[in-house]
């Protein structure tokens, strides 16, 4: 659970660089923009996700990234850590125990009053649902970034084909559903109710699956001129992004 | 020639 916590701490720096901690009695939810307010990103990290989880209040701690970054490269990787803020706080306090040795060490970080756009995001009915490796959907999005700025995904009748098409050529790749008893995550679904043909820029994409790490597999939602959902699912709670596609006006 | 569309056409802000 804690590394967990650095790695998403190491991605959120990468696309955004303040937001606010929403801390409740379910757990804490983060959501920011990037600023061109075409990705969008909302993390879950649910109170079973904690050893220890406590909540009186609901509490916003607004929080330079960056800073908060160069605490967390204070702590041990296995070293505990807890975060500490009072019901109004002005600065949160980030502990980190190492058990073992008797070793505390305790920082603190001054908070900021962040004005976002907070954005209500309706649940959807979706044309189609893929579900695949995070690994291997990393990897078709490394590979086609190389020859385009725009990734076309086509999902037709359990197949879905992703598309590449730029000045030195083009490239795609077909995944189709699979089924892998012994290891589950290795399998591939493919839901459809109707085909979908979105196009997306691949420069966030190449944000989304920075994400990669905290999941085996991906969940991806798509409809048509809809903003699609990537979502990769964590031990309690999950990591989603929201992606505006591109399309012809 | 394909345009980036924003999310603010449509999600609402609260």
């Amino acid at each position: 659970m804690l590394e967990a916590k650095f790695d998403e701490a190491s991605l959120f720096k990468k696309v955004i660089q303040l937001c606010n901690f929403n801390c409740t009695e379910h757990g804490i939810t983060v959501q920011a923009v990037d600023d061109s307010r075409v990705l969008l990103v909302s993390l879950l990290v649910g109170e079973d996700a904690f050893s220890s989880y406590r909540c009186d209040r609901n509490i916003t701690l607004g929080v330079d990234l960056a800073s908060l970054a160069k605490v967390l490269k204070c702590g041990n990787n296995s070293d505990s850590l807890t975060l500490i803020a009072e019901d109004t706080p002005d600065s949160v306090l980030v502990v980190f125990e190492d058990t073992e040795k008797d070793r505390i060490s305790e920082y603190s970080l001054k908070l900021m009053d962040i004005e976002s756009d907070f954005l209500n995001i309706d649940d959807m009915d979706y044309d189609s649902v893929i579900t695949q490796p995070a690994t291997d959907f990393q990897k078709i999005c490394r590979d086609l970034s190389q020859l385009s700025d725009s990734l076309n995904v086509l999902v037709t009748k359990d197949t879905v084909k992703f598309v590449a098409t730029g000045d030195i050529g083009s490239g795609s790749v077909i995944v189709k559903p699979f089924t892998d008893l012994d290891k589950s995550e290795n399998s591939v679904r493919v839901e459809l109710n109707k085909a979908v043909n979105l196009t997306f820029g691949l420069k966030y994409l190449l944000d989304i699956i920075k994400g990669t790490s905290l999941s085996q597999s991906i969940t991806i939602k798509l409809a048509d001129k809809t903003p699609a959902l990537f979502e990769f699912k964590l031990s309690s709670g999950y990591l989603r992004f929201y992606l505006a596609p591109k399309f012809d006006e | 020639k394909l345009k980036q569309t924003s999310l603010m056409s449509f999600f609402s802000k609260s």
